[in-house]
């Protein structure tokens, strides 16, 4: 199916299990596709996707929800994995207005999979050279949903980090160290780290410690070795 | 190269294997 088809089923009036299908079709799509094909799919296929997003987002607590949503939201977060892997697609998210905003929405701990993509697709925002510095965007979405919902606004990645799956512990690691790393200021990181202590990341770092994996050892040993250096230097 | 495509895949793996946040 060409691109164009794609957002033309995507402007129609799709059951949930028509889109879910369509999304999964679409997703082997933008991963196997030359990215000329990712090119055309392009804003008006980004906005379809984001448009879809808020939409399951907003329907999430809505009784009779049989799942099906957050599959499709799943797999919504796995297009856009695929549609930023090449700059035109990269560039068409980050210059998208609420590209960011949805994604750091996704960040729901009843989802443990979803999540722990999600963490990881905003980790990999957070350390790209731009000039519009993209890890202030995410600290600041992060920093707007928590207000929103009346929470702390890292009380969901430490929710996830309390989650059993490994994959997503890694994740929420790997989300701290991006955004504290990105940080120019010293007093900044610093205050970043003490804010993630008090909402009982200690804790937390000490059952990563007793946790045998790669993927986890090395995000302990860059947030520690980081805050070490940050001492050193105070 | 505005055509190069595996951005995506390559952040994630710098984040993965810790060399994202090597200090320069």
């Amino acid at each position: 199916k060409s691109a164009i088809v794609y957002i033309q089923e995507l402007r129609g009036d799709l059951r949930d299990s028509q889109l879910l299908s369509c999304l999964e079709s679409l997703r082997v799509s933008l991963n196997n596709n030359p990215v000329s094909w990712v090119q055309t799919f392009g804003d008006e296929g980004l906005a379809l996707l984001l448009t879809f997003l808020r939409k399951l987002q907003d329907e999430k607590d809505e009784p009779g929800n049989n799942g099906i949503g957050v599959k499709c939201q799943h797999e919504i977060i796995r297009c856009l994995k695929a549609f930023m892997n090449n700059k035109h697609g990269l560039k068409a998210m980050l210059t998208s207005a609420e590209g960011i905003t949805l994604l750091v929405r996704a960040i729901n701990p009843k989802v443990s999979h979803m999540m722990a993509d999600v963490v990881k697709l905003l980790s990999a925002i957070c350390i790209l050279e731009h000039p519009d510095n993209p890890h202030e965007r995410v600290l600041e979405c992060i920093t707007e949903q928590g207000e929103e919902q009346d929470v702390e606004r890292f009380q969901p990645l430490m929710s996830g980090m309390n989650k059993n799956s490994i994959a997503l512990k890694a994740g929420c690691m790997q989300l701290i160290n991006a955004l504290i790393s990105r940080v120019e200021e010293l007093d900044f990181r610093i205050h970043l780290r003490s804010e993630l202590m008090r909402l009982g990341l200690r804790e937390q770092l000490k059952e990563v410690k007793s946790i045998e994996n790669e993927e986890l050892r090395v995000q302990l040993l860059v947030f520690e070795e980081q805050a070490e250096e940050d001492l050193d230097d105070l | 190269d505005g055509d190069e495509t595996g951005i995506m895949d390559g952040l994630l793996e710098a984040l993965q294997s810790g060399a994202a946040f090597r200090r320069k």
